[in-house]
């Protein structure tokens, strides 16, 4: 199975 | 006072529709330096960058006295930029402390002049840090070409895998009911720039991405003859369509792993 990852877990709130 | 003409309303209309339907309310924010929009989608899997420079000849007129932000439903402005001529001229319009956004459209021998306000809203979208990466690698290719991959491959599946090599860079899908593959060999001899496809190699890449949100993304395709995707192994790929005199829409979407 595949899981789609989440952009909050490449770019970070400055 | 923030004040910009833009030469041709289509080049704000195409953007507009190429991210109402995934981002439905987003932020400009103007500066004397131009105007970007950074925006994720409500899974918050994809996340879209629009920077329009002021200093590029695709705005006639601009003017930004302060920093302002014009929080807009984009469903609405696509609906006011519908009623603009394409070839009219569109000119943007609001106040130091904005409650509300002035569009204008002069149609091009100026005998019609259409004026529309709308409220804008408060978004807290607060605004992610996107490293600069030196990505392993680049691909340029014709944007029809990459729509036309990205439709018929949703055919057969949800999931890409792109695989980046040094001869060119491959498509492929394998679903229930079957599965396809297209690749793409670097070209060499097309004469149209526009034609061509090539691929800046640092490092192989092979990355798996959500189909739909690929597919939501070329709706930008008639921003731009060609697309550039960047990728790096366990990064989101970058979707860039230039825009030219004005800079650039770029869409960013968070990898699949496979477990």
């Amino acid at each position: 199975i595949s899981d789609q990852l989440q952009m909050l877990f490449f770019f970070l709130r400055p | 006072m923030f004040e910009a003409k833009m030469l041709q309303s289509s080049v704000l209309k195409k953007i507009i529709e190429s991210l109402k339907d995934l981002f439905a309310d987003a932020n400009f924010d103007c500066s004397s330096s131009g105007i970007t929009l950074q925006d994720m989608d409500s899974s918050h899997v994809a996340l879209c960058y629009l920077k329009l420079r002021s200093d590029e000849e695709g705005f006639e007129d601009y003017r930004c006295d302060r920093n302002i932000t014009l929080g807009v439903n984009l469903g609405l402005m696509s609906k006011i930029l519908k009623c603009a001529g394409n070839d009219d001229v569109v000119t943007l319009r609001a106040e130091d402390e904005p409650n509300i956004l002035t569009f204008i459209f002069d149609s091009k021998n100026s005998e019609r002049v259409s004026k529309y306000d709308i409220k804008l809203m408060e978004i807290d979208s607060e605004l992610l840090g996107i490293p600069d990466t030196d990505y392993s690698c680049v691909v340029k290719m014709p944007s029809h070409e990459f729509q036309r991959i990205c439709s018929n491959l949703s055919q057969l599946g949800d999931s890409v895998t792109i695989d980046c090599h040094k001869e060119g860079v491959d498509f492929k899908v394998a679903g229930e009911q079957g599965s396809g593959a297209i690749k793409l060999k670097q070209t060499t001899s097309v004469d149209k720039e526009e034609d061509q496809v090539t691929v800046q190699l640092n490092e192989p890449v092979t990355q798996s991405f959500a189909l739909k949100f690929l597919c939501a993304f070329t709706k930008a395709t008639s921003l731009s003859d060609t697309v550039n995707l960047s990728l790096t192994q366990d990064t989101p790929v970058v979707v860039e369509y230039p825009i030219a005199q004005h800079g650039y829409l770029r869409f960013y979407l968070a990898p699949k792993i496979e477990e």
